[in-house]
């Protein structure tokens, strides 16, 4: 995704990648 | 490709119901430990991306201040010059 | 915990088991589809951090050469200031 990360979706990266380590792990 | 997996599922035994089901557990695991890896990777590269942006941000200040020093002192130097010129004309005449 | 859960994929039925596998495969695709992204968003991250670091460099080199240009035009003024000074008080003796 050819993105211009300004500060503001940096915040939204972060939580993006925030929300994949917090996210309950792939235990069946 | 789906329709043929869904008809495998419905149609095979329990024996073969079971080893797909540790094949796909193990499979999520291993996707999963990849993924916090890829979000764990991600995470750094942005925060050390913020770090550079401020340093940048710093140098460019710095810049700005040695440029305008030196803007003013060439203008002093100028003046100097052309003072001195004159000084040296009416010391002539 | 794992114990628990194989003991489970023993003991139960086929439609729980085709259930349970199901739910694996979907958790797996959306697992697979996090994955993917972080992985493209983490190396868009770090393109824009070689870029801004090729920015910084190229700034510095820049800060480098106009803070030597005031070092030299220091250096010529003190230089222009003490002759005048030198001359002036020949000038007078």
């Amino acid at each position: 995704p050819q993105f211009r990360s300004t500060a503001a979706n940096e915040g939204v990266l972060a939580n993006f990648f925030n929300s994949l380590l917090s996210k309950k792990t792939g235990s069946p | 490709e789906e329709d043929e997996y869904s008809r495998l599922v419905m149609e095979s035994s329990p024996e073969w119901l079971r080893a797909e089901l540790k094949r796909l557990a193990l499979e999520l695991g291993e996707t999963t430990r990849e993924k916090i890896q890829a979000a764990e990777y991600g995470l750094a590269v942005l925060e050390e991306k913020q770090q550079l942006k401020q340093r940048y941000d710093d140098l460019d200040g710095e810049y700005e201040s040695v440029r305008q020093e030196l803007e003013q002192l060439k203008e002093a130097f100028g003046q100097a010059y052309s003072n001195h010129k004159k000084v040296a004309a009416d010391g002539e005449s």
